[in-house]
C-alpha cells in the first residue's frame, strides 16, 4: 500500500483490492469483517484496527453513505493507511490504539458507488428497486430508526431523500445496525459526507436539544479549529437541525438514541466550486484536514470514557 | 452511459423568506428535472442545484422573473466529469507502469 496512489480516484474493485492489501501487511493490527451484503450481493466490508483485547471500547467511522460523495470514500482509503503509518509513532492515535479498537466502513452503499463509475456519476442512493415505482433506491441516511419517515424525509421512492419502506429496510443499513448493537461497546460513531463543510450532532430530526448537546457542541469547537489549523478550512458546526436542516431517520440520530454519545456527521469539502466533483489533487489535502477533526474526537472520546 | 453535456450547477443564495419560499417551491417541482446538490436551508444560505441543459433557459427565467440572483457555479458539468475520467485513466496508467 505504500505505492498506492492516494491523490487519485479509485474504483471499487480496487478499493476492495487496497483492503486486503492493508490487511496483508498489518495483520496484527489490521482485520476485515465482512457485515453483510449490499442489494446487488456485493460485501460490505469493515477494517477492524486493534491492537489486542476483547470487545475493546470502539470507534465507529462511515464513508460513502452518499455514493456520489467520492471525497469520502477516498478520504476513508487515506485514513486507513494513515492509522496504520502513525500506530507506533503519533503518541495520541497510538494511546488510543493501545485501549480502543476503530472500525472503519470505507463504502456503505458499494452498489451506488459502482453506479456512479459506470453509469451515473451523480448517484446518491442505493440501487434497490421500488416496487410499483420506476425510480430506483433509497437514501442510506433517511433509512435510520430515528422518527423514521418524519419530516426531512420523502415517502416518494423518486425523491433523493426517499426513506424506504421502513426503518433498517436496506441491507447496508441494517448490516451496520447489527454490527453496532451486537458489538455493544462503541463510544462515538462518526459519519463522513460531503461537500457542506460541516460538522453536525443529533439532533436531526428534531430541534430538542441532545442531552449532551453543551459537551457535544464545545467537541464541535475543537474538532473544526483543528481542522481548520492547517488550510483555513472553515466548518460550520452544530445540531443537524440547527446547522442544515430537519432531517429524519440518519444515522448518528440512531446512534445517539442507541446510547452512542459522541455521534456525528462530517461534511468535507468543498463549498461552492466543484462540489461532488472535487479534483482528485485535493484528495490528500481534504482528508489530512479531515482526520485532524476526527482525531479530536477521537481522543476526546478516549479521554472521556463513559 | 448518463452524461451531462451542458449542465450547469447553480448556486442562489435566498435572500429573504420571500426567495426562501421561493426555492422550496423549486425544489417540489418537477418539471425542471432539477437536482439539488445542496437543499434549500435557509436565509443567506447556498443552494446548488444541477440544471440540465434543455431547461437551463427556463430555470434562469424563473430565477428572473422572481428577483433571485444566481451565480453559474460549475458552467459545463461534463467538462468536469471527463477531466476526471480522464485522471483516474492516467493514474491507472501510472500505477501499472510502476508495477
Amino acid at each position: 500500500t505504500d505505492s498506492f496512489d492516494y491523490s487519485s480516484y479509485h474504483t471499487l474493485s480496487e478499493i476492495y483490492s487496497f483492503q486486503d492489501m492493508l490487511v496483508a501487511e498489518n495483520p496484527n493490527l489490521v482485520s476485515k469483517i465482512v457485515i453483510g451484503q449490499s442489494y446487488e450481493g456485493r460485501p460490505l466490508n469493515v477494517l477492524k484496527f486493534s491492537t489486542g483485547g476483547t470487545n475493546r471500547p470502539a470507534i465507529w467511522i462511515d464513508n460513502g453513505i452518499h455514493s456520489r460523495e467520492w471525497i469520502t470514500q477516498a478520504s476513508g482509503i487515506w485514513f486507513a493507511k494513515k492509522i496504520v503509518t502513525d500506530y507506533g509513532t503519533d503518541p495520541t492515535l497510538t494511546a488510543i490504539l493501545d485501549n480502543m479498537d476503530i472500525f472503519l466502513e470505507m463504502v456503505i452503499n458499494p452498489d451506488g458507488f459502482y453506479y456512479t463509475h459506470t453509469t451515473n456519476r451523480l448517484w446518491r442512493k442505493t440501487r434497490k428497486p421500488n416496487p410499483g415505482s420506476s425510480c430506483i433506491g433509497v437514501d442510506l441516511n433517511r433509512n435510520w430508526d430515528a422518527d423514521f419517515g418524519g419530516p426531512g424525509a420523502s415517502s416518494y421512492p423518486c425523491s433523493i431523500t426517499y426513506s424506504g419502506p421502513s426503518a433498517h429496510s436496506e441491507s447496508e443499513v441494517k448490516s451496520i445496525v447489527d454490527f453496532v448493537k451486537s458489538h455493544g461497546n462503541i463510544k462515538a460513531f462518526l459519519s463522513v459526507h460531503s461537500y457542506s463543510q460541516l460538522l453536525l450532532y443529533p439532533y436531526g430530526y428534531t430541534m430538542t436539544p441532545a442531552e449532551d448537546q453543551a459537551e457535544l457542541d464545545s467537541l464541535a469547537l475543537k474538532a473544526v479549529t483543528d481542522l481548520a489549523s492547517l488550510y483555513g478550512t472553515t466548518y460550520t458546526y452544530g445540531s443537524f437541525f440547527d446547522a442544515l436542516y430537519q432531517g429524519s431517520g440518519t444515522s448518528i440520530d440512531w446512534a445517539y438514541n442507541q446510547g452512542i454519545k459522541y455521534a456525528y456527521t462530517l461534511e468535507q469539502r468543498d463549498t461552492g466550486t466543484y462540489g461532488f466533483l472535487l479534483p482528485a489533487n485535493q484528495i490528500i489535502p481534504t482528508a489530512t484536514e479531515t482526520w485532524l477533526a476526527l482525531m479530536a474526537i477521537m481522543d476526546h472520546t478516549y479521554q472521556n470514557p463513559y | 452511459k448518463k452524461t451531462f453535456e451542458g449542465h450547469q450547477v447553480l448556486r442562489i443564495i435566498p435572500k429573504d423568506d420571500a426567495q426562501l419560499s421561493l426555492m422550496k417551491n423549486l425544489e417540489d417541482m418537477n418539471e425542471f428535472e432539477l437536482d439539488f446538490w445542496r437543499g434549500v436551508t435557509g436565509v443567506s444560505m447556498p443552494v446548488d442545484v444541477r440544471v440540465p441543459i434543455h431547461n437551463l433557459e427556463s430555470v434562469k427565467m424563473y430565477l428572473e422573473a422572481q428577483n433571485t440572483e444566481y451565480s453559474v457555479m460549475i458552467k459545463d458539468l461534463q467538462v468536469l466529469l471527463d477531466r476526471e475520467q480522464e485522471e483516474m485513466k492516467s493514474a491507472a496508467r501510472a500505477s501499472q507502469h510502476r508495477n
